[in-house]
């Protein structure tokens, strides 16, 4: 290597060896320096994205004035009102026309129904609320959790510090949603306590984590819902609300919403410890049934507080106290129009 | 209308789905 200065060698390189390109050694640190400096902007972009997409959330969050009209709408009015008229029997004639409009805008696969002739459905609530073959949904016997309906992912994953999310950065409380754990309390009475608090008491086995999952359902899909795994229902929570639309769009509009939403929460254990499935009615949507339980009355006429709700223990009724036994894919509920 | 699960598991428990993805009854969604 001739003895030349660095800017002379590199012109020397390219320009005196001509095709025989030869290599120039740069020092180590001019390249150190490059790479950080190339991750120094990596960085700042990332931090930039964070901070935008966090501000893009809390832009398109209703605001409480929002919120307040959307609130003074007769929504409860109207769902029940959409109950009763969907409750009317269609005269034969009409039902193939009717529901088969039906089938078509919201993509109903009816060849799954257990009754597939259309004109056997009385009305558009049964006809909402239809059973599917034994064989249309096999149960996957080889994972801990099944879904319990069929539907569409809203948000699923761990539950940090007594916080959910019903979409990705939209959050809300766990001690909001499922209301005061009972032990010692009497129904009706509200004793807070901190969010990570409340959390770290639902868990009864070291090491564990609490986990949700949240699965919207469309207007055309299955409107029963089935045991996710096997486990004992030992409570039942009845939560009186409003009746907002649950569809994703709402989800990530309005924070809370199935916090102040109509509610059915039934708790209880699973082999790994707490065990919880809550059933969250909409406008359309908004009476809920569970099938053991002849007491549970939704979407009733009549005034009610935010948050209150009313309380049944299953260990009650059963002769050895346990609660209701449930296996994976058992039948639980179901959703009904109005 | 909304089905939300919470539950307690331990620590490796992975769901198999991602957000958006639609599911069907009875079809596996998490295992340990």
């Amino acid at each position: 290597v001739p003895k030349v200065s660095w800017m002379r060698r590199i012109t020397k390189g390219f320009v005196n060896y001509g095709r025989n390109l030869k290599w120039v050694p740069i020092p180590l640190g001019v390249g150190f320096a490059y790479i950080c400096y190339q991750q120094y902007g990596h960085i700042k972009k990332r931090e930039r994205r964070r901070e935008l997409s966090s501000n893009d959330i809390a832009d398109r969050l209703a605001t409480q004035w929002q919120i307040n009209i959307y609130k003074a709408l007769p929504l409860r009015f109207v769902s029940r009102l959409w109950g009763q008229v969907n409750s009317v029997d269609v005269p034969y004639g009409l039902r193939k026309p009717i529901y088969s409009l039906y089938t078509r805008l919201f993509n109903c696969d009816l060849s799954e129904a257990l009754v597939e002739d259309l004109t056997t459905y009385q009305n558009l609530s049964a006809f909402f609320r239809r059973e599917l073959k034994p064989t249309a949904r096999p149960l996957d016997k080889s994972k801990s959790l099944v879904s319990p309906c069929d539907g569409k992912v809203l948000h699923f994953g761990k539950v940090e510090r007594g916080w959910m999310e019903q979409v990705k950065g939209v959050t809300y409380t766990l001690q909001g949603f499922l209301g005061p754990k009972t032990a010692n309390q009497q129904e009706g009475e509200v004793k807070q306590v901190s969010n990570d608090h409340f959390q770290s008491r639902l868990t009864t086995k070291a090491g564990n984590r609490l986990y949700q999952c949240i699965l919207y359902l469309a207007p055309g899909d299955y409107h029963r819902f089935h045991s996710p795994a096997d486990w004992t229902i030992k409570h039942r929570r009845h939560f009186p609300g409003l009746l907002f639309s649950v569809n994703p769009g709402i989800a990530r509009w309005i924070r809370g919403l199935f916090s102040l939403n109509e509610r059915v929460v039934l708790c209880g254990e699973w082999e790994h410890g707490f065990f919880s499935m809550t059933a969250v009615g909409a406008t359309n949507v908004g009476s809920i049934n569970i099938y053991f339980d002849e007491e549970l009355r939704t979407n009733k006429k009549g005034k009610f507080k935010q948050g209150e709700y009313r309380d049944h223990d299953y260990t009650a009724i059963t002769r050895d106290s346990a609660g209701i036994r449930v296996a994976k894919g058992d039948s639980i509920g179901e959703f009904n129009l109005g | 209308s909304t089905i939300v699960l919470i539950f307690e598991a331990p620590k490796d428990f992975d769901f198999s789905f991602r957000p958006g993805d639609k599911v069907r009854l009875n079809a596996g969604i998490g295992t340990l």
